[in-house]
């Protein structure tokens, strides 16, 4: 499963619609200070369920939105896509103890859910389509969205989805600027997150 | 859950501090160490509750902890963190925002080194100001204001970004 | 003391938000204010309690408060305010130790240029990793661990220095 | 006023006596990773009379002296000695009302005050000789002594000395690694001391 590219539209400087796709091993994002860097690095986090808008170096959460600038009027939505690659498996993997507990549990609510957990899974993302888009939307009146492949979703299903991935807003894969120190300088308990992470 | 999290913190601590670990990688050499601190009453260590202590030794350095170590060195003892968790358990993109601000040429090209050992696994994302960086990379973006206020992609060959990450004739999408 | 820290706080805020202030010069324009925060029970602002706040807008960008810039942005505004006191009250030297790590080049050109202003009052020792930030010093000492953990200090000129701050041949003192 | 020179030996990773004058305006520090540089800036925060092992990145007071290292054995004492320019002024400067308080109350003690804070001022420093050093030094057994120009000294007289000066352990132009949006970055009370320091 690779993340195959992020779309920006309406969040933070990015007033138009804009693409990043990852088609190789290493990509890097380069320029002057201040030109939105790190607000892709901000909307990757966002669309994966960031909660707290102090993390998204903002007040409130609709400081995510496009405020307007010079030339420009604020904008109305802020949305970011993320679009993973999700091909079938060689061999298909069998539903852990756990697979089957979130199962049972999220039917219950009869949401049809698009997250297929029990059952041998043919793909890494338990949903059986090639590509997984997921969306995050925030409009200015307050609404908020979470989709996957289009359809309404919740952020449970987004967890869900990508349970014991290593994906996440919060995850380690991802440091921040200027946090690089923040794994090793925390106090030994918190440290000790990382690991119960990883386990 | 215990043993579950003594798997994963024994398998970490040998990724990171054993003799073909990542500490001994990005330094060339030196010692490190990563352990449970016992409980101040007890003198035990429990697998559940104890906080986990770093000691790291660059190369011809006595044992140190975490907060006696340079910026730079604290920034290879993190990176060599970071890797030595991946190795246990990838996840499918990593996401690093100029965690090379604070490295010397050496540092930053076991850095990519580094990253190179994992390019079979997983793919990065790297935000920059640092030419080297800059050089491993098999494809560049770059994010400019031409509008003031408004960010703009635009596709960069090495040749265009200035020594430190500005970029100089854009090439429009 | 009270009538003593509002004459400070004013020139100091003059200094740096002030049309020719330090905050247009080191962003090229835009905007800035310092304001002391008002009880939150009285509204008033008490002179001797209150305290700080600090709202920029680089040219072309809404007003935001400082958590709200970038990391380079973030930088410019800190240098802004602190050569804003120096010119209040200027001191006999000043340390600077990797200042300019997340700068790119238009910025730490500005920084430079900044630190020009003061050379008749004051003088500047400034660590650094940025060879632009180097060819505005009158003179670079380099220091270096030929012998594993003991500093070193050696006589170096520009061109022995790579482009992060390593230093190739060493010229002996 | 000029800060000319400072020595160190056995401060941290300076084994060996060093010096590094500072005779231009604009003095550069360069170096890879790990090497020193920054325990400089340390070594001058010590001297100015830094109490916080914290603050110099260290555990105890001790760990400043050289800890020895894989060729040599650790030192026995850590030095570091700043090294001022005190000329005579042009025109003298009448004593301040809080000069004429200080000297009042430093007569007490009957130490031979090196200070001379009453009557006109004809150098920067309150000092009359054209150089002023300032050491501090350390030794393994925990003793620890200030000189003023080779004198005994005490932190109190350091601390007059350098009174109105700008110059501190923690003077707002002294910018550590790392932490130049600290002033910026802290809370808006804490910011208010940056402000009260320059009154
Ligand atoms: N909602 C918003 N609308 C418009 N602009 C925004 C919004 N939120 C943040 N910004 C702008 O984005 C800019 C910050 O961008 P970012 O932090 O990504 O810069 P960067 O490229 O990482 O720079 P550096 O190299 O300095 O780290 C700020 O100047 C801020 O004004
Ligand atoms: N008491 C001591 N005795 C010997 N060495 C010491 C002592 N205290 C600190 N050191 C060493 O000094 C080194 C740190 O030096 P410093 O922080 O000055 O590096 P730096 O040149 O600033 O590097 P960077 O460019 O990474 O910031 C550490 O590696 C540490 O081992
Ligand atoms: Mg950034
Ligand atoms: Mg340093």
């Amino acid at each position: 499963m690779r993340l195959a590219k992020v779309t920006l539209c309406g969040f933070k400087s990015f007033a138009d619609r804009t693409e990043f796709t990852f088609d190789d091993a290493v990509t890097c994002v380069v320029g002057p200070n201040g030109c939105g860097k790190s607000n892709i690095v901000d909307a990757i986090k966002w669309v994966l369920g960031e909660r707290s808008a102090k993390s998204l170096r903002s007040k409130e959460m609709a400081d995510v939105i496009f405020a307007g600038s010079a030339g420009r009027a604020p904008s109305g939505m802020s949305s970011v896509t993320l679009t993973f690659e999700n091909p079938l498996l060689e061999k298909p993997i069998e539903p852990t103890a756990e697979d089957e507990a979130i199962s049972d549990g999220s039917d219950d609510d009869g949401g049809d859910s698009l997250i297929q957990r029990s059952g041998l899974r043919r793909r890494p993302l338990p949903i059986d389509t090639e590509i997984v888009d997921v969306e995050r939307r925030l409009y200015r009146d307050g609404g908020s969205q979470y989709l996957i492949n289009n359809k309404k979703a919740r952020l449970r299903d987004i967890r869900e989805l990508f349970l014991d991935t290593g994906v996440g807003a919060d995850a380690y894969s991802i440091i921040e600027q200027g946090k690089v120190d923040a794994m090793l300088l925390s106090s030994p308990v918190e440290r000790r997150t990382v690991f119960e992470e990883a386990a | 859950s215990r043993d579950r999290f003594r798997d994963v913190f024994e398998t970490i601590r040998e990724n990171f501090a054993g003799d073909q670990g990542m500490f001994r990688k990005l330094f060339g050499g030196g010692n490190a160490e990563i352990r449970l601190m016992p409980n101040d009453g007890t003198g035990e260590v429990d697998w559940l509750e104890s906080g986990v202590e770093i000691i790291a030794s660059p190369p011809g350095k006595r044992p140190r902890s975490i907060n006696q170590l340079s910026g730079g060195e604290k920034t290879m003892t993190a990176v060599a963190l970071l890797m030595s968790i991946f190795e246990s358990k990838v996840s499918p993109f990593c996401l690093l925002d100029e965690v090379d601000a604070a490295l010397d040429d050496a540092n930053v090209e076991r850095f990519c080194g580094i990253m190179q050992e994992f390019l079979d696994r997983s793919h990065f994302i790297v935000v920059t100001h640092n030419r080297r960086t800059m050089q491993f990379a098999d494809r560049l973006y770059g994010v400019t204001m031409q509008e003031r206020g408004v960010s703009k992609r635009v596709s960069v060959s090495l040749d265009q970004v200035g020594d430190n990450g500005e970029i100089r004739a854009t090439g429009d999408d």
